[in-house]
């Protein structure tokens, strides 16, 4: 992709990420899942979609229609709901330390 | 094959970071983008959409698609534990948001989101994928990138302002009538980073603090105009509208519109043509001359009662490059409840009849209603075609928006030419007059080696 796409690429490399959802005691193959956006890290703040989180709502997805809602808080859904988000390296992390290093690396002759 | 998940694999050769434990602290919406969902895809038109992640066919239960549909605007803002690296790394915001409005109609996107959500997220966290934006209703957004289940809640990234987050994927699947339109569903991500700090001001005090982590709504550098005008030649679209029906047009002299016959296809019947950029305007015309039936260039000519102020005349082209990237300009998917939509692509293909261009693919995405608009090239902005059809499989009854065919505006630059210098239609009637193999072409006919030869 062309220069223009340079910083885009980059945002999106650092900011995406993948967010599951799943039950306490339940395999995480029955888990739902979805993509997200790492709006801060430390402390660390993702904006994921909400449709992983309608089987969790303890008055069932009506709670997303109900006039006038227009945010629920954390605890309208049910306290087996586990989370967990994943990304890919970060500039911090040593393996992507080692992958902006890479122009260091030589090719010493034999 | 089923989709099931393999064991680990590091084919993109970057170690993914280990799954972190996170906590839900709120589901947010934003209410203007339900409010235009509602609008656009609601009420009487509710039947013909569909966007669960599901094609029309598959098994989806309908409490599941109900439950899909209601969320389908929503977020969710949620705390994740830093670990040792995230600890290192310096506090705040990770990006900044471009303010909603600054992305015009036509800027590239890049979408980036692991389609399958987590199920394979080695081989498929943060896949890319390019597009423009097609169309805004206020915070409701449309691109023609490319998405596929799993990416809902994935960021959308412009070129302009560079690298800044435009919005989230709302629905990546959209489906009109059963047939996928090729559009991924948006929701602006400033008016929703707004909801979320208005929603953290009142969730608990300690929350609060966290909305100063939210990333900035930029600003424009002094004296820059906020909005980017956008590609200048997407104003020469309209839509037309020839008593109960409707489809698209282009203004190709200060008062005439070209568009398909089968939008405006009686001789002299009044049409009211409409423009939305750069300011609304609606003009009454009257067809002065549409093909026959029989003809294979499905073209009408309005000309209007008045000039066409402000409204820029796109250059014709004189030649066609296969591949180059174009763009179609339509007010198909949603009428005259949006403005147009732009989507874009490449010329697939020139079709020629004794080296002239007869007609030209492309592969952008052109829905019902887009018939008569303009086809530009993305680069220069010249007027390549005007938009006759889409695909459609006469066997299963599928339609294929990106398979589409177009009439080269070299067919009609020199008679479009004579009538507006002398006033003279006769150019005209050449369109009535196509020889049988331009026909072949434009019947989707193979076209015969030689005539069959007589046995008697």
């Amino acid at each position: 992709m062309g220069r223009q796409w340079g910083p885009a690429m980059r945002a999106a490399e650092q900011a995406g990420c993948v967010v599951s959802a799943s039950r306490a005691g339940l395999p995480e193959a029955d888990s739902w899942s979805c993509s997200g956006v790492i709006l801060s890290r430390s402390p660390g703040l993702v904006l994921c979609h909400g449709g992983i989180f309608t089987p969790f709502l303890r008055a069932g997805s009506g709670a997303l229609t109900a006039a006038g809602a227009a945010f629920l808080p954390g605890d309208s859904c049910g306290d087996d709901l586990r989370l967990h988000v994943q990304w890919g390296p970060t500039a911090a992390s040593p393996a992507g330390r080692a992958e902006r290093g890479r122009p260091g690396l030589c090719t010493p002759q034999c | 094959a089923g989709l099931e998940p393999g064991p680990p694999a590091r084919p993109r050769g970057r170690p993914l970071q280990p799954p972190r434990p996170a906590e839900l602290l709120l589901l947010l919406s934003c209410p203007a983008f339900r409010a235009h969902f509602a609008r656009l895809f609601g009420g009487e038109a509710a039947e013909q959409w569909h966007f669960a992640s599901a094609a029309p066919d598959d098994e989806v239960s309908e409490d599941e698609e109900e439950d899909q549909l209601r969320a389908l605007g929503w977020f969710a803002l949620l705390s994740v534990r830093p670990g040792p690296e995230e600890e290192a790394e310096e506090r705040g915001p990770a990006m900044a948001v471009a303010p909603l409005g600054a992305v015009p109609k036509g800027a590239p996107l890049l979408a980036c989101g692991s389609p399958f959500g987590a199920f394979c997220p080695d081989i498929f966290l943060n896949t890319l994928s390019r597009g423009v934006l097609s169309n805004a209703a206020g915070p409701l957004l449309l691109t023609d990138a490319r998405c596929l289940p799993g990416t809902e809640g994935g960021g959308v990234f412009a070129a302009r302002p560079p690298g800044a987050l435009v919005a989230l994927v709302a629905a990546p699947l959209c489906w009109k009538a059963r047939e996928w339109v090729g559009l991924t569903l948006l929701c602006a991500a400033a008016p929703l980073l707004r909801a979320a700090r208005a929603a953290l001001g009142r969730l608990h005090p300690g929350a609060a603090a966290l909305a100063a982590l939210l990333p900035p709504e930029m600003g424009a550098p002094w004296g820059m105009p906020l909005r980017d005008p956008g590609p200048p030649w997407a104003a020469a679209a309209a839509m037309v509208e020839c008593g109960t029906v409707w489809g698209s047009g282009v203004a190709v002299a200060p008062r005439l519109v070209v568009t398909c016959r089968h939008v405006a296809p009686r001789k002299a019947a009044r049409v009211l043509v409409r423009f939305t950029t750069p300011k609304s305007a609606m003009i009454w015309g009257r067809v002065v001359f549409a093909t026959q039936e029989t003809s294979p260039y499905d073209i009408a000519v309005v000309s209007l009662e008045e000039d066409l102020d402000g409204v820029p005349k796109p250059v014709p082209t004189e030649h066609f490059h296969e591949g180059e990237a174009v763009s179609v300009v339509g007010f198909g998917v949603f009428g005259q409840a949006c403005g147009p939509s732009v989507t874009t692509g490449i010329l697939s293909a020139v079709v020629q009849v004794d080296d002239t261009p007869v007609m030209l693919q492309t592969t952008c995405a052109v829905h019902g209603g887009s018939s008569g608009g303009p086809l530009f090239s993305t680069c220069s902005g010249d007027l390549l075609g005007i938009v006759a059809s889409n695909t459609r499989d006469n066997n299963t009854g599928a339609t294929y928006p990106h398979l589409n065919f177009s009439i080269p505006i070299t067919v009609l630059q020199p008679a479009l030419q004579k009538y507006s210098q002398t006033g003279d239609l006769g150019g005209f009637l050449e369109l009535d007059r196509a020889t049988e193999p331009v026909r072949v072409v434009w019947r989707l006919q193979r076209p015969l080696a030689e005539a069959p030869r007589s046995k008697l």
